[in-house]
């Protein structure tokens, strides 16, 4: 039974898409079979693997609408072990037409329980809103993954953020857990990352990775490529920062 | 009568709200009233000028929803000729609520007439979404500002950022027009902040300003004193480059 993760954060920009695609793909690289989930209508997620959006006769808004099962949707990416569901700008209008659905907010959770068996962690990547795309993936999340960029704005949200976590955790999905809150874009030179980040600290505590993750030019080339940094260019300090981050996830996950 | 602007784009983390508080500042200081219009819940354009919003009364949530007058939610800034309609959390509510009222995507184009002779330039900063809030915005503005950071991932949202402009002009807000297109955090010391450039004024040709914003810390560090770069760092090369954007954008309306 796959552990579903959810990338969450209405700040823009905070890379929530960077985290998912990365620590999707190292975790492939491990051998672990992995899907993800692109629910930003955007399709950053879908193509940061590489995925043709252009071409895609079905995509994760004809799951959420009921037209189409998850298994349907899925395309293998070019990461053995990386499987994904993309999304198309047609994702855009399932906010609004889910408003008047009685089960609007269980849409991903009931559609991902034919695939759970056949992967062992699922990341949904979210888009930068509390709207009902991404109120679906915290429902149907076990665990959900924030990133804090280490810059001002970014820690006015967080407020926010928590107490919808536990708005969700008290009506529709109990279970709910923040695996960690993972610091991204520091940049060392400034003074104003270490107070982000120890804002950070304050606030969860020690659900904040150890790991940070640096601002580093390489993370922002690689989607233009189509890939992830391990095979952009593995050996950049980006890179390294995402493959500690994901054996000090996997080492939480046997601790567990 | 005041020439409304909205900054959109549903990328998250572009600059919209680093672009609406400082052209909102520099267009002060050079003698243009201003009000400037906070429709993200996460409220960054409110603390970027300094607004305290934990003891605000009312702010742009109770005038969406029909609580209010826009004018009971104005608050000056330290800003001299710079005013700000604040928005709270509160606001996050206004996009699901608003769904099933009739004139939903008109409520701030209404709420505007009682303000729109006393200021030159209104700025309305939108969040990273094509909601029913950002609607509200396109509908109430007569122009658009689109920042589009120098990165890949930002180049993904234009196609349908357009179509939804383009949808806006044909139904609700005919005379809406495209500002400009600001080019922002260009990095000189990578290729791909060109690559973007490129694009982006192959999409849009003379609408792309030719005022480009570099990446500078100076700009990320503002907010943190609740002061727009004008006030905070008036040297530093972001300062100096939202500084010729405005004399740019000036020169424009003379020359309308
Ligand atoms: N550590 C980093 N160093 C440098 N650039 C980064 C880093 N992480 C992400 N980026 C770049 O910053 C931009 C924002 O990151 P990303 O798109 O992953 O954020 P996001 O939270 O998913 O955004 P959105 O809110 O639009 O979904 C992208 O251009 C990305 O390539
Ligand atoms: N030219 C720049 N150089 C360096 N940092 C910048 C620049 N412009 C903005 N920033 C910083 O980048 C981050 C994102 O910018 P900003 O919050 O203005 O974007 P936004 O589009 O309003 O984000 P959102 O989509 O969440 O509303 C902020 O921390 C901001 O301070
Ligand atoms: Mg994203
Ligand atoms: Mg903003």
């Amino acid at each position: 039974m796959a552990t579903v993760f959810a990338t969450v954060n209405q700040k823009g920009g905070v890379g929530k898409t960077t985290t998912a695609v990365n620590l999707a793909a190292y975790l492939a690289a491990f051998g672990k079979r992995i899907l993800l989930i692109d629910s930003d209508p955007q399709g950053n997620a879908s193509s940061g693997v590489g995925i043709d959006r252009d071409h895609l006769e079905k995509c994760l808004y004809d799951v959420i609408i009921g037209n189409a099962t998850l298994d349907e949707t899925i395309v293998p990416s070019q990461i053995s072990g990386l499987d994904v569901v993309p999304s198309t700008p047609r994702l855009s209008g399932a906010d609004i037409e889910l408003v008047p659905e009685p089960d609007r907010e269980l849409r991903l959770k009931l559609a991902l329980t034919s695939v759970q068996d056949k992967y062992d962690l699922i990341f949904i990547d979210c888009p930068p809103s509390l709207s009902l795309l991404t109120i679906n993936a915290l429902v149907a999340a076990d665990e959900v993954i924030i990133p804090i960029q280490c810059e001002y704005y970014a820690l006015e949200g967080i407020g926010q953020l928590n107490n919808t976590l536990n708005l969700i955790k008290h009506s529709l999905n109990p279970e709910l857990k923040i695996r960690g809150i993972i610091l991204t874009m520091y940049n060392a030179r400034t003074v104003l990352a270490e107070q982000v980040a120890e804002e950070a600290r304050k606030f969860f505590g020690s659900k904040v990775f150890e790991t940070i993750i640096p601002r580093n030019i390489r993370l922002a080339e690689a989607p233009s490529f189509g890939q992830p940094i391990l095979f952009y260019d593995p050996g950049s300090t980006g890179a390294k920062a995402y493959e500690k981050l994901t054996k000090e996830m996997l080492d939480g996950e046997f601790a567990a």
